[in-house]
């Protein structure tokens, strides 16, 4: 069993897995091509 | 034999649950380590182009922050002065390569619809863009399908090649649908 | 204790003052036009006036940016992308800023006012990032923290000639700033934290780009130390959780980056991070140990009859930065141990060896591993100076008959079998490439099998071994050649035992490995 201070940090891990860094966030804002992630069909190559 | 975990029959145990529950065999017998996105084979060095411990794939060329004279950057202030980016006034080379390296984003759609207003035909399993050659009819055509030679635009070598292809009609993507918010801008 | 009367106000006015300077044209080149105003302005309203106003301006600032962000990030109505712009907006604004004081504070040649103000800043920002972890609970969002940090690291390893002359202290600083927000402090930075220390620039200066290269190794192996001591608690219950999951497998992406590119700091700092990643993970173990020096050549482990001591490398002894004797602990006890390797005396050494090693009764708890692996390699090590003292070189013959054997040969005897597993883990955990640790502790694992008094510990140390080679790749070159030799040479009589018959699986696995070897 977890003692109750692990519990706790995995409590706050699991939290901080519903928002994730996203890439963009290490990168630097490009205001005239900046990343606009969207769905596209699987059958679309992913970045070569 | 040991009986308790620290001997062979606690191994043994392990390698049965995990048959049944994977989520007990990804520490022991662990996963396949080729899988995770990271090219293991390449010559160069992997770090210059790693993306995110989350991510399945590396940087993509635009990603990665070079240091380039200011003056380089698009100024914010300037950005609307700027001609907007219309993809109908750009070559077929400019259009593979906005398509190829924006995987996953609008600007891969769009580029998709105008190389498909520029006849080109992507082809759903062969995962290549696919167009009729001047002059070069199908030899068979039927409703469902045609064959015959066609260009195909080949990503490595960056060129169109020509090949015989049999395409299923029902394997070859329709007009790709913009999302209705889509400012490229 | 309180801000002064009116700073909150104030620094919430030049702060508004700096992000619309920043933004604007005439901002200039990198903005150092709206600096030299922008620094005038904070004269004016004195706050470069004491430390103590200027530590209070960075952390209202900090606070301002960060009560933005949540702000921003609570309108639902945005898309990502615009919130992150809305954040990135102010918070790029506010990052520049602290670059150009670092870089401007104090005359070009005095590296200490401009080390020392962002040792300042980082620790302000770490600050209120660890009171705000514990003020909002599983509310708390990394975003502003890991904007702050990413494009500051970015700022300050620009190619401009004052950063270079500064950029180790600079990278110490956020080393300094990483470890007090490592995971078991910050677990709700957690994800962000890893993704930090994985950026391509904080890896190319920490491991590549350092002036004297290895300088940035010992910092950087502390924060995967940090990371591995952190998930240790969750990943003893082999069932992982999602997210559990995900930071492992984050994990293995990064120590796969650094097999790839950095195969010696994996070498050079193995036993740390060996010291700390729990024995049941074993795939993230291996990968670690497999690592071997690119200029290294690896013989075929399954080369016939190769002959491992003719190797030219397995004279070697390897790098190992841990310093392992001194986690040998208490000082009497490494005080007798010492006596006994050089003496065999105090007689009583062996009989109270186990007691020392025996920390609780808890199952899975019993021992102090740490001290189970400095011991392990430290007789080993002896081992290998007394067996090169006599002018010979470890093989099956020259490390028998020996104080450090004796101690060897009672852990495997006197032991219970959780204490066992652990001792023949930390023996095995040296099985690498081609060096003299490899070497002495592949003929030692062999000895105790061929030599055992009882088929339990044979058993054991088949297990140990066997549960290296059943998980996927990589495994290390020092584990094959151990294994091939165990059952391939007839004087260990491997194949007679019940224990390699005991099921249709087991069975099947030695024969497939032993199908691979023929």
């Amino acid at each position: 069993p977890l003692s109750k201070d692990h519990a706790y940090q995995l409590a706050m891990m699991e939290a901080a897995a519903h928002h994730l860094p996203h890439p963009s966030d290490s990168e630097r804002l490009r205001h005239y091509l900046p990343r606009n992630p969207c769905p596209t069909p699987t059958y679309h190559c992913p970045a070569m | 034999m040991v009986t308790d975990p620290f001997g062979m029959v606690g191994l043994l145990t392990f390698i049965r649950a995990a048959e049944t529950d994977a989520n007990l065999v990804q520490l022991a017998l662990g996963s396949d380590l080729t899988t995770l996105g990271l090219n293991l084979n390449s010559p160069e060095n992997l770090y210059g182009t790693f993306q995110s411990p989350w991510a399945d794939g590396p940087c993509r060329p635009q990603d990665i922050d070079f240091h380039v004279p200011s003056e380089y950057l698009t100024n914010l202030h300037i950005k609307d002065k700027l001609a907007p980016i219309k993809l109908s006034r750009y070559g077929e080379d400019l259009l593979f390569y906005l398509y190829y390296t924006h995987g996953g984003e609008v600007l891969q759609l769009a580029a998709a619809a105008e190389l498909y207003n520029r006849d080109w035909r992507y082809h759903k399993d062969e995962r290549v863009w696919i167009t009729r050659g001047p002059g070069m009819e199908p030899s068979v055509k039927t409703n469902s399908y045609e064959m015959g030679m066609y260009y195909y635009f080949d990503c490595h070598r960056w060129c169109k090649v020509p090949k015989e292809f049999h395409l299923d009609y029902d394997k070859l993507e329709e007009r790709p649908h913009l999302p209705a918010s889509f400012h490229h801008n | 204790f309180d801000d002064p009367p009116g700073l909150q106000d104030k620094t919430e006015y030049l702060l508004r003052e700096w992000v619309n300077m920043y933004h604007s044209p005439a901002g200039g080149r990198d903005s150092t036009k709206a600096f030299s105003a922008f620094v005038n302005q904070m004269h004016q309203q004195g706050i470069l006036k004491t430390d103590d106003l200027i530590t209070r301006f960075f952390r209202i600032c900090t606070e301002l940016c960060v009560k933005l962000c949540y702000h921003a990030l609570s309108e639902q109505a945005h898309t990502a992308t615009l919130t992150r712009s809305k954040c990135f907006h102010t918070l790029d604004a506010f990052v520049r800023l602290i670059a150009l004081l670092v870089k401007h504070s104090g005359d070009a040649a005095n590296s200490v006012t401009k080390i020392n103000l962002l040792n300042k800043v980082l620790g302000i920002v770490a600050g209120v990032l660890l009171h705000d972890h514990e003020k909002r609970g599983s509310d708390f969002q990394q975003l502003p923290y890991h904007r702050i940090f990413i494009m500051l690291l970015l700022e300050l390893n620009a190619p401009e000639h004052v950063l270079e002359t500064i950029n180790f202290q600079v990278m110490t600083a956020f080393c300094n700033a990483f470890h007090v927000l490592r995971p078991s402090k910050a677990p709700g930075f957690v994800y962000s934290w890893l993704e930090l220390i994985s950026h391509r620039i904080f890896i190319a200066r920490m491991l590549a780009t350092m002036p004297q290269q290895k300088q940035g190794w010992p910092m950087y192996a502390q924060l995967l130390i940090d990371i591995f001591k952190f998930v240790t608690p969750f990943l003893r219950n082999a069932d992982l959780s999602k997210h559990v999951s995900l930071l492992y497998k984050g994990t293995l992406r990064l120590l796969l980056v650094l097999l790839h590119d950095f195969p010696e700091f994996l070498c050079d700092y193995h036993y740390g991070f060996c010291d700390v990643i729990p024995p049941n993970c074993i795939q993230m173990r291996n990968l670690i140990l497999s690592a071997f020096p690119r200029n290294m050549r690896l013989p075929d482990p399954f080369t016939p009859n190769l002959k491992v001591d003719m190797l030219s490398d397995i004279t070697q002894p390897p790098r190992i930065l841990t310093n392992f004797a001194a986690m040998i602990q208490p000082v009497t006890f490494k005080k007798e141990l010492d006596s006994y390797i050089k003496t065999r005396s105090p007689v009583t050494f062996l009989s109270e060896l186990r007691g020392h090693l025996q920390v609780s009764h808890e199952p899975g708890q019993r021992y102090n591993v740490p001290l189970m692996n400095a011991l392990v390699l430290y007789v080993g090590s002896q081992a290998i100076a007394y067996i090169h003292s006599k002018g010979s070189t470890p093989s099956m013959n020259t490390i028998t008959h020996s104080s450090h054997m004796d101690i060897f040969q009672n852990l495997a005897v006197d032991l219970d079998t959780e204490g066992r597993y652990l001792f023949l883990n930390a023996v095995a955990n040296q099985l690498r490439y081609p060096n003299s640790h490899t070497h002495y502790f592949s003929c030692t694992l062999l000895y105790l099998f061929a030599e055992a008094n009882s088929e339990a510990i044979q058993e054991q140390i088949t297990r140990v071994l066997l549960e290296r080679l059943i998980v996927n790749r990589p495994h290390p070159w020092g584990l094959l050649i151990t294994f091939i030799e165990l059952i391939r040479n007839p004087s260990f009589k491997f194949w007679g035992h019940d224990f390699v018959h005991c099921a249709p699986e087991i069975e099947k696995l030695f024969d497939t490995v032993a199908r691979s070897c023929m």
